[in-house]
């Protein structure tokens, strides 16, 4: 389950909050994921309580802009603490979804990857499995093909400890790259912290999601969670 | 499995320090529903009184919500997120898939806090663990009088921190962060932000 909250002392009406909060958690905690399970309990909620000494901010409010983008990037750090400490997780793994004609569409190929088991099996097992990656793009629910075009599509693993070269394309307009230097894969994939990159070539919209890779302690711990 | 054993995750990602938002105290404490004797009841409560304090929330899109999912969802519609000035949170039991008792329990739990707060519908819930039991409503109850007639609040960093604990179930570290931030004019503010799960996660709230 997940469960959360933000507070500040800021003073802000109840609609703008509700707005806020909305906005950031699209971009936050509604893009993770560390099983693909959604809980019966899970709730995010965000309390203002005007201790600041400072105009209500409304949704008119000249200041209601930036407050929600620091709210928002707030959210995102809080919400990959959670990833990070995903049941066995050994790696923190961003996926970047890029030039996609449209937001949802970006999100819904991002989730797919995040949430495909194979995935993120190969991803504990360092192994640099884009066939598993392209497949999951390949069944995401999108409702039309407006933002994947097999012809366009460009993914790679990008370095985060930055070593060169930082980007390890493995696939290239649409054409799989058979010749990868598996070296360097494996240098990248032994890290902690990854990124997949999904260059959509459609568009301008962006969605990042973050997840973790699935290991064998996942099952011991779940397997008597109950009990 | 030894990669995951040689990152010390509570040493990389727990704060040894703070900035808390003014106006805020917590409190938390082991009521005994989690087996280890951990932490698992904490409560937030707003004391500042200089305005009415607001409110917002998003909530799990699963058919099946817990008590203390529909019940906040409730306290949100009737007070039209104003004057919210508590949040009790319980670790060990999820109160979900507990049917009409659940529901109770989840009213008597924020009853006996609006009490202390002094306000109606003033008291938000979050319950997280095992699914489908009912909650140990002797153990919260008892812990909920503990807390106030106490007064175990404060808003030093080790209460923050105990307050992540205290939801805390699979996770191996609590998830607390603090900042300040400044509007337009220079005036600032201030953030804090905790968070709970390790497993069953991939929200979708609304």
């Amino acid at each position: 389950t997940l469960l959360g909250f933000v507070l500040t002392d800021l003073p802000i009406n109840s609609s703008a909050l509700q707005s806020m909060l909305t906005g950031a958690v699209t971009r936050s905690f509604n893009c993770i994921s560390v099983d693909g399970d959604m809980s019966t309990n899970d709730t995010i909620c965000m309390l203002a309580n005007g201790a600041i000494d400072t105009p209500v901010i409304d949704e008119s409010s000249p200041d209601f802009q930036k407050v929600s983008s620091q709210v928002t990037e707030f959210a995102k750090n809080l919400a990959q603490l959670v990833v990070r400490d995903g049941e066995g997780a050994t790696k923190f793994v961003t996926v970047n979804v890029k030039n996609s004609a449209e937001f949802k569409d970006a999100r819904l190929i991002a989730e797919s990857i995040s949430n495909s088991m194979l995935v993120k099996s190969a991803l504990y097992g360092q192994d640099a499995n884009w066939g598993r990656i392209l497949c999951a793009i390949g069944y995401s629910k999108l409702e039309n093909c407006k933002s994947l075009d097999e012809s366009k599509i460009n993914v790679s693993f990008i370095a985060t400890d930055g070593s060169s070269p930082q980007e390890l394309k493995l696939i290239a307009n649409g054409v799989p790259q058979l010749d990868i230097d598996e070296s360097r894969a494996s240098e990248i994939l032994a890290l902690s912290d990854l990124e997949v990159l999904v260059d959509l070539g459609t568009g301008t919209e962006e969605c990042q999601f973050w997840t973790c890779d699935l290991s064998h302690e996942y099952v011991t711990i779940n397997g008597d969670y109950r009990s | 499995s030894s990669a995951s054993k040689t990152l010390d995750k509570y040493a990389l990602f727990v704060p040894k320090s703070g900035v808390f938002p003014k106006g805020y105290e917590v409190a938390s404490l082991a009521s005994g529903v989690k087996k280890n004797g951990a932490l698992d009841l904490g409560v937030i409560r707003n004391v500042n009184k200089s305005r009415k304090s607001s409110a917002a929330a998003v909530f799990t899109t699963n058919r099946f919500k817990a008590a203390p999912v529909q019940f906040s969802r409730k306290v949100l519609d009737i007070s039209s997120g104003e004057g919210v000035d508590a949040i009790v949170v319980n670790s060990g039991c999820a109160n979900a898939v507990t049917g009409e008792l659940g529901m109770q329990d989840a009213e008597n739990v924020a009853s006996q806090v609006n009490k202390y707060v002094g306000e109606q519908n003033s008291t938000l819930l979050m319950s997280t663990g095992v699914i489908g039991q009912r909650l140990q409503m002797d153990k919260i109850s008892t812990g909920i009088d503990k807390l106030f007639i106490e007064n175990k609040f404060s808003s030093d960093f080790g209460s923050w921190l105990n307050l992540a604990k205290s939801i805390c179930t699979t996770d191996t570290f609590p998830k607390l962060i603090s900042s300040k931030f400044s509007l337009s004019d220079g005036t600032e503010y201030t953030l804090v932000g905790i968070s709970k799960g390790a497993g069953m996660i991939c929200p979708n709230m609304a």
